[in-house]
């Protein structure tokens, strides 16, 4: 997954996300393609949830999935979350969920807790980094002010790191593929440093939704995984989402 | 060390917006789900529309599992386990995917491993 948050000189912020699912498992040699990536694309919906026929918040999800990957809150926050690799993975909290040790989160239980019931930029912000989790993972995390915007990198137990925007300071954006933010991502899978380039083409200046679509439309950052993005916008409440495609020649992930 | 140009990379696109061209796949379908519903009938029409594509998916995972494990009564007999794991998910998740494993008259656990799928596979 790619995800990015960029704010404008007025100080507006747009969230953007590329979600990359099916590494590995199966390639279509007819197709050229991810088999278990083509066979989500059908599956994507967007979703508005409601009480009293009010919006709570919004997402593009899996149907069937009842956790959340994309949402947004009007007027609050966005978020998005990627996939964190790691050898202390979910399979461990699995394990432990099963033998009866069950005071940690499943991920996308806890993002569409989040999204149903926090009511503040800062609260998200307190529950995704200190609540305990089943599996790493990013958080990626949009406000409704300038500078509400920070990646969250999670092991199971803890925070690792919060990257936060600060443009005051020139970082006007945060990019997050898979890998932490801290460390050069594999040399074979260098999403970021193209997005980053890209991002600093547009320029502070340019850069709204659009902008974002098409940073997320560049190869590599789009690629053989990509079943779609997702682009986001806090203070209406926005989500627009696009199934993906990305012909020959494209890099496998 | 000598980075090599990355053989897949391009300069960065414009002018994508509105989607369009050979990237562009589509849009996708919009539903309400009502928080004031019972959980189990929240995802019942989103999961009725995708019934059929949503089977798919759950088979390629069973079957990612079976490669793994090349043992289909170990899978079935984790099958039934993996259902009764449903009962200690928290509320309201837990009754929504009865609802949707009810809804699309699939194995409870199949529905399960669909929605844990993350933490199995961030190893």
């Amino acid at each position: 997954c790619t995800s990015i948050i960029a704010e404008d000189k007025t100080g507006k912020l747009y969230h953007a996300r590329n979600l990359d699912f099916g590494l590995f498992l199966g390639w279509d040699v007819q197709n050229s393609s991810w088999y278990t990536t083509e066979k989500l694309k059908p599956l994507m919906v967007s979703l508005d949830f409601q009480k009293n026929n009010k919006t709570v918040f919004k997402s593009a999800n899996f149907a069937g999935y009842v956790g959340m990957v994309s949402g947004v809150k009007q007027g609050m926050f966005t978020l998005t979350m990627n996939e964190r690799f790691s050898l202390d993975g979910g399979y461990i909290g699995v394990f432990e969920w099963l033998i009866g040790k069950r005071d940690g989160w499943w991920m996308s239980f806890l993002t569409r807790a989040v999204l149903e019931n926090s009511t503040s930029y800062e609260d998200a912000k307190d529950k995704l980094a200190n609540t305990k989790l089943l599996a790493p993972a990013y958080f990626i995390l949009g406000g409704n002010k300038p500078d509400e915007g920070c990646i969250i990198t999670r092991s199971r137990t803890s925070a690792l790191n919060i990257k936060n925007l600060d443009a005051k300071n020139n970082d006007w954006f945060v990019v997050e593929t898979n890998y932490d933010p801290w460390k050069s991502p594999l040399i074979i899978d260098d999403r970021r440093h193209p997005a980053m380039n890209c991002l600093n083409k547009t320029g502070q200046e340019k850069i709204t939704l659009s902008g974002l679509y098409n940073v997320l439309s560049t190869k590599p950052i789009l690629n053989k995984l990509t079943v779609s993005t997702t682009l986001l916008e806090v203070s209406e409440g926005h989500i627009e989402t696009y199934l993906r495609d990305c012909p020959d020649p494209c890099s496998p992930w | 060390a000598v980075r090599a140009r990355d053989p897949f990379a391009e300069d960065c696109r414009e002018h994508e917006y509105p989607p369009n061209g050979p990237t562009y796949k589509g849009t996708i379908p919009e539903y309400v789900i009502n928080l004031d519903l019972p959980p189990s009938e929240r995802w019942v029409q989103v999961v009725r529309d995708k019934k059929d594509d949503l089977k798919v998916v759950i088979k390629i995972i069973k079957d990612i599992i079976l490669t793994f494990i090349h043992n289909e009564k170990f899978v079935a007999s984790m099958e039934s386990k993996i259902g009764w794991l449903c009962s200690t998910l928290p509320y309201p998740f837990n009754e929504e995917i009865k609802g949707i494993a009810s809804t699309i008259d699939a194995p409870l656990g199949d529905v399960v491993v669909f929605n844990i799928f993350y933490e199995i596979f961030t190893v």
